[in-house]
């Protein structure tokens, strides 16, 4: 069992070793990856032993090979279904954002119950009524919803997903969903950021 | 100096202290706290044991003084001026998010540079033009800016953001902006979620 910070380390790992391939490097040693990850040598050997066997002593890591790797330990292998609830301002701007869709995560649907914003396009979808939500997730076996409505209508929006099989509930409303324990919840806590840009002005003795 | 993987962990600290504190709970054990964490007990202890003695053998945390200790190391007990520069979907969702100002983060500005959104009132902000960017900054002492517009332009406005005197930059766009070291620099990758969720579905099992 990999433990929560190492998980979220490896996303890093990939966009870093992403960038290496496009400069076509070809290798790198352990303290170069783990200075540009802001880790030390150890840390970094450390997080990637849960995996495997990478690298090799005195020659570092094939920069390609470790990058498929870290890839597939991701499960980037694969594509993912995605819609999007509540197509207001932050919507809209995970709708467009092109990269997701780069890694995979492919967007199905988005929907709203705004009858301003149903049928309005938006890139390669066209805004639903929610209405149709169970139907759409089961009829598309949509792994990951993303919940961008207003948090009083997050909980209902979340019982609604898990209800029609979603696997994966990435929540942006300012509320702590209940869900079964077999659903994957992510929180994005925004201001969770801000936060750490005050404690590092304050460390820098901006005050 | 305190390593950034315990930086990242204070705001989470604050949010589920804050909660306690609402709650009425007045006294919490490093155990509970480190569960409700999704961490180890010794952990929490080692975390904490870098800002001072907290805590009491056998009693545990006082969570209001453990709230409010947490609270002064984040920076949070005064406030941050901050702008957005881009008031596209995601600039506009940000600008209306008012969990930042809750926590001291006040919005003194918006910019952006199409003709049909400058004069738009966003809340209190009404957007300006980019032009008057610089001027603002220093007349309005501001410390965070955040950056959310294309890509091809993000580069450029961090350059304005820093001549202008800016303390720290918050950026969205997807490209690795060079600034000087004396500035915080967050880059926020909302794909490196998305990872993290396509991770847990493989460990899951989910193929
Ligand atoms: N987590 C963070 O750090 C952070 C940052 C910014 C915004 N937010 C949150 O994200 C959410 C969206 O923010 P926004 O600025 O885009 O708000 P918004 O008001 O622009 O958009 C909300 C949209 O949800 C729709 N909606 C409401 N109820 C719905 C339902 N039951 N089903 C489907 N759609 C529904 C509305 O019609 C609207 O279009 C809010 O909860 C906000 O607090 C969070
Ligand atoms: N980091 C992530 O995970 C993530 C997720 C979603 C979007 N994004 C990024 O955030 C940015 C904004 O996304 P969006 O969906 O809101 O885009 P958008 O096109 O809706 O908004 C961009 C806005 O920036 C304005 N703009 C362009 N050049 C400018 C300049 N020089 N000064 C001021 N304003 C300028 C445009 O007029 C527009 O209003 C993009 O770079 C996008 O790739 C990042």
């Amino acid at each position: 069992h990999v433990p929560m910070v190492v998980i979220r380390r490896l996303p890093k790992y990939y966009r870093y070793l992403g960038e290496l391939v496009e400069r076509k490097v070809e290798r790198i040693s352990s303290q170069t990856l783990a200075d540009m990850m802001g880790i030390s040598a150890s840390q970094l050997r450390q997080d990637l032993n849960h995996f495997g066997e990478f690298g090799q002593q005195g020659y570092g890591y094939r920069v390609e090979d470790l990058y498929q790797e870290i890839g597939r330990i991701l499960g980037l292998e694969k594509e993912y279904n995605m819609i999007i609830v509540g197509a207001g301002n932050l919507g809209q701007a995970l709708a467009n954002y092109p990269n997701f869709a780069k890694r995979g995560f492919v967007l199905k649907g988005v929907f709203d119950v705004n009858p301003k914003l149903i049928g309005l396009k938006l890139r390669d979808n066209e805004i639903m009524d929610t209405d149709g939500l169970e139907d759409f997730i089961r009829a598309n076996k949509i792994d990951i919803g993303i919940i961008t409505v207003p948090k009083e209508a997050a909980q209902e929006v979340a019982d609604r997903m898990v209800r029609a099989g979603i696997k994966a509930i990435w929540n942006f409303a300012p509320v702590d969903l209940k869900v079964p324990k077999e659903v994957i919840l992510v929180n994005e806590h925004l201001a969770d950021r801000l936060m750490e840009i005050s404690f590092r002005l304050k460390e820098l003795g901006y005050e």
